[in-house]
């Protein structure tokens, strides 16, 4: 059965879809089936696939308030083995109709315990892109995952945010989900030669050890180009150092999976 | 009476945080009496003017929950003629909270009306630093405000958001408050040499006219560096890029003001 990891932290723009798709993307060029959900009202995981908001019909939304079955509003992208199920408008409204609804923190949970028994959702690997909070969405996701994933920035705020992820992942595991728990921290857009960037990246490895990636994603302008081209970067410019490090990412991802 | 304006963007990451920040330190620098309201659970604006969460009893949501009025909860900063008041932890339950409550989109314009009676707020402008989500904290935001300023990093998929936006602010002032309007996009984080910067930033123009403000915020690591200080790039490093572009802002700001 499926792993389900979820792409985590309510710090805005430290490159959760950007990670979600690329990361995704690798590792089907690793021969993994993946489908990554995209669980954000902006939808830009499905943009960063190529899929125009014109073209989604059926989306996660109409998955979480029970209208359809998972297989329905699974669409293929460009890339071989990446499915994914597209974020739509009307998520925008669902973190307020979830609230009154029942088992509201489970309903993505339960759509994927039916689509696994339904023999529908037969991937390796489904990755969720959640939206900047630690709402009903964030919930959801947290509560169906087996594992978080936190993409950070190297910067000063988004340190502050990982201690409030951190007990928010502790509480869902506490609560709602067992075997949920934080697996990995990736570092993104982190350029080298900048000594903040520098202190914070050495600072989370001190505090988290091993739980943060050896792979760290570079600033890399290719990166934030691909998604205007509706790609993931790895088929925009395979040589790119974005590309190469979400295929390190993926490897090290793969490394650790045969451990778990 | 306080012009009060929100910083919007549902895009995580764009500079909302930065802008509240370094434009009301900016105003004061003008002599204007600013005062931030820190409306995001992650607090990172109360962090950016040296507020330590220890420090933090009274806060925003002491304020829309009606258990303190405003100027119970206001604190001063380092800066004079600036003041805010802080975001506590028990923000991030709130979005669920406020769901069941009264007038749950107009608890934050009700607290402020019962302010300016008690002839607490005695401020030229009051900013609002918005989460990155356009659920019931931002819509309390928007009811509450008499314009929107929107942060916008040079990027493809901020600016894919900004209709979303325009479309939530045109949403809120027909149903809530008719004097709200989006009156200003700031360029935020913009380096020029990067051709994709160049080419969203020229987009933006093209289709928002005259509401893009001609001030650009230049990426700068000095501005990044602020915050893990406690303060604002205005007294942190007054002579870098980003104090000056802050410090332009305010001024073709307050020339807008003066044209309203
Ligand atoms: N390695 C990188 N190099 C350069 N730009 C990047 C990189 N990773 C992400 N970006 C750009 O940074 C911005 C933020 O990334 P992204 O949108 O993936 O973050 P996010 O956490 O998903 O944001 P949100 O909180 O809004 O969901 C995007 O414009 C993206 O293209
Ligand atoms: N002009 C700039 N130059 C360099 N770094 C910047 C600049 N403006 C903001 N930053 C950095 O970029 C990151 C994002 O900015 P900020 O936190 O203000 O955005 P935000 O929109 O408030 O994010 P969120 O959506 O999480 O609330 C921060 O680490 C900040 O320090
Ligand atoms: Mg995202
Ligand atoms: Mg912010």
């Amino acid at each position: 059965a499926a792993r389900v990891i979820a792409i985590v932290n309510q710090k805005g723009g430290v490159g959760k879809t950007t990670t979600a798709v690329n990361l995704a993307a690798a590792l089907a060029a690793c021969g993994q089936r993946t489908l990554v959900i995209d669980l954000d009202p902006q939808g830009n995981a499905s943009t960063g696939v190529g899929i125009p908001a014109r073209a989604r019909t059926l989306g996660i939304y109409d998955i979480l308030i029970g209208e359809c079955a998972f297989a329905e509003a699974t669409m293929r992208t460009d890339t071989p083995l990446f499915d994914i199920v597209p974020s739509t408008m009307d998520l925008s409204g669902a973190e307020i109709e979830l609230v009154g609804m029942p088992r509201r923190e489970w309903r993505l949970a339960d759509a994927l315990a039916a689509a696994r028994a339904a023999d529908e959702a037969c991937y390796d690997y489904i990755l969720i892109d959640c939206p900047p909070s630690l709402g009903l969405l964030t919930l959801n996701a947290l509560t169906a995952a087996d594992g978080a994933l936190a993409p950070l920035q190297a910067e000063f705020l988004a340190l502050e945010g990982l201690s409030h992820l951190k007990r928010t992942i502790d509480m869902v595991a506490e609560r709602l989900n067992p075997r949920l728990k934080l697996e990995g921290i990736v570092i993104t857009m982190i350029d080298r030669r900048v000594r903040l960037a520098e202190a914070v990246a050495d600072d989370v490895r001190a505090h988290f050890g091993a739980i943060v990636y050896r792979a760290e994603i570079p600033r890399n302008v290719r990166v934030s180009e691909a998604p205007s081209h509706g790609k993931p970067v790895l088929l925009y410019d395979l040589n790119c150092s974005g590309s190469r490090a979400y295929l390190r990412l993926a490897r090290e991802f793969l490394q650790r999976e045969n451990l778990l």
